[in-house]
């Protein structure tokens, strides 16, 4: 799950773009 | 009484709530069985992960979030993501009948490289959340007041925070008024909780650095 190494600020800036896979 | 203004914002705020839930195909590996401490790790690191992306479509739903500064959304969430975290395993924690769930995570917890030291204070403040037997809309509007702290590090505009958060501060007060008459303090105890959600941020940067060091 590429996620796990993303940082956390990766993942919000993904998320926030409503573009992070489900 | 709550104002009609104030009865939609809580009923939104409770709509997206209810939604605020970890997918199952993450919580149904929760239930399996073969836990070593490594298996135990990396499936805490998805959940904390699923519960961030869970965590900020919550947070898009909170009215004039999106309205921010863009890096004052990004810093809100970064600030607040390990806060919420722990508060939402709290509200499952503190469950009235502990559920195989429950007690598998807290299993997985207690045999996965995390240090005693830092498991003895997070099941100190499940049992404190569990005392105060805190209703739903307790827990939502507490943890939107969490996202919305206007005192996060790297916030530019607080001000248009604060606007955000004061209306769930009330909203909150009302509610514990009306639902405790008979407990005054009961609002202080649940403001109380988020100074002690603070001290977790701490907990959790040194956690990561114990487990990186196993």
């Amino acid at each position: 799950h590429s996620a796990n190494n993303m940082g956390l600020e990766d993942i919000i800036r993904k998320a926030l773009m409503g573009t992070y896979d489900d | 009484e709550f104002t009609q203004k104030q009865q939609d914002l809580l009923r939104h705020i409770l709509d997206a709530f209810s939604k605020y839930r970890i997918p199952q195909e993450v919580t149904r590996k929760l239930l399996q069985q073969r836990s070593s401490a490594e298996e135990n790790f990396l499936l805490l690191t998805e959940t904390a992960t699923s519960h961030v992306q869970v965590l900020v479509e919550f947070t898009k739903k909170l009215p004039g979030f999106q309205m921010l500064d863009h890096e004052d959304q990004i810093a809100l969430l970064k600030g607040s993501a390990v806060e919420a975290m722990f508060l939402r395993s709290a509200q499952m924690f503190s469950r009235r009948i502990p559920c195989q769930q429950s007690e598998l995570l807290e299993d997985r917890i207690r045999h996965s490289g995390i240090a005693e030291e830092y498991i003895i204070p997070m099941f100190n403040f499940y049992r404190s959340i569990g005392e105060l037997k805190m209703t739903q809309e307790e827990y939502s509007l507490l943890t939107a007041i969490t996202i919305l702290s206007p005192d996060r590090s790297f916030v530019k505009n607080r001000e248009a925070i604060d606007r955000l958060q004061e209306p769930l501060l009330e909203i909150l007060q009302k509610y514990c008024k009306l639902n405790h008459p008979d407990d005054p303090q009961h609002f202080a105890r649940l403001l109380g909780r988020l100074t002690e959600l603070r001290t977790f941020n701490h907990h959790h940067s040194n956690m990561l650095m114990s487990w990186r060091i196993n």
